[in-house]
């Protein structure tokens, strides 16, 4: 279903920004 | 942590459910925090996978023919854009000052959005999808109800083709079904009530055969044999009522679980 490909799309693109956000915190620890 | 009650959603939302689990944790740790590096791009991808969502989304909306869909991924849709606009705010406002407090509050706030809005998003589609097997089962129960008025040999015939094709789909659905399921007790239910169904099909076929022999030929025990046949016909409706009632479960607390 084109729906479940579009989500699948969303998370990948917020997992890609969350981990680029999570590695300059990372850094700090 | 949130439980996903299918393994399409679970494979989707479960690993940035942990990462955004996790950027808290980061976020919490740091205080401060590090400066933040420009997340304009990373943003931007996210602002072109939501619109690409809410255009495929509005497009299922327009197709579908399920009233409770058309009223409810509409407000998820909502959500998914609310939080991508506190994404695109976070990355202009992480530009100006990259250790922007508020800046990073609303980063985790969009991506906590993100995957609220996607999950409610995958679970209006997913009950969607149950209402549409459900349906099915609802076929297979209207047939069953006309069990008891069969009385001639050609009824029997046209029953046959009716039911047969229902009965097919609707197993076949909930078998889909049964493995799609991360909770095992309710894909163990629906594949034990689905056997119960699949053999107590004959059967039932068999005591309607047998119903029509005796009253045709006006022998002893049509009594008997119209029971036996109403029993069976309701043993079946019994067990698919119980598939669709698991199947309707969308999380374990529901069936009184963990």
């Amino acid at each position: 279903e084109m729906i479940l490909e579009a989500a699948k799309s969303i998370i990948a693109a917020t997992s890609a920004l969350v981990r680029a956000a999570s590695a300059a915190q990372r850094e700090l620890i | 942590m949130p439980v996903f009650h299918t393994k399409i959603i679970e494979s989707i939302l479960e690993p940035v459910a942990q990462q955004v689990s996790r950027l808290v944790i980061l976020h919490e740790e740091a205080e401060d925090g590090n400066a933040m590096p420009d997340l304009a791009r990373p943003v931007q991808a996210v602002s072109l996978a939501v619109n690409n969502l809410v255009k495929v989304g509005h497009e299922t909306i327009e197709s579908s023919e399920d009233s409770v869909l058309r009223h409810d991924m509409p407000s998820a849709l909502h959500r998914v854009e609310t939080a991508a606009t506190l994404l695109q705010q976070a990355s202009d406002m992480l530009r100006a000052d990259p250790f922007s407090g508020p800046a990073r509050k609303k980063l985790i706030e969009g991506s906590r959005g993100i995957l609220q809005g996607t999950s409610a998003l995958l679970l209006c589609f997913d009950e969607s999808e149950v209402r549409k097997i459900v349906k099915e089962c609802k076929k297979v129960l209207d047939y069953l109800g006309v069990a008891e008025v069969i009385d001639t040999m050609e009824d029997l015939v046209q029953f046959l083709r009716d039911i047969s094709p229902a009965l097919s789909r609707a197993a076949r659905e909930v078998a889909a079904r049964a493995a799609e399921l991360t909770h095992p007790p309710h894909a163990d239910t629906l594949t034990r009530c689905l056997d119960s169904v699949k053999q107590l099909a004959p059967v039932l076929i068999c005591s309607m055969k047998m119903y029509i022999h005796i009253l045709t030929e006006g022998g002893k025990g049509m009594e008997e044999a119209a029971e036996n046949r109403n029993y069976l016909a309701q043993r079946m409706a019994d067990e698919i009522h119980e598939i669709i009632r698991v199947l309707q479960l969308t999380s374990y607390v529901e069936d009184g679980g963990e």
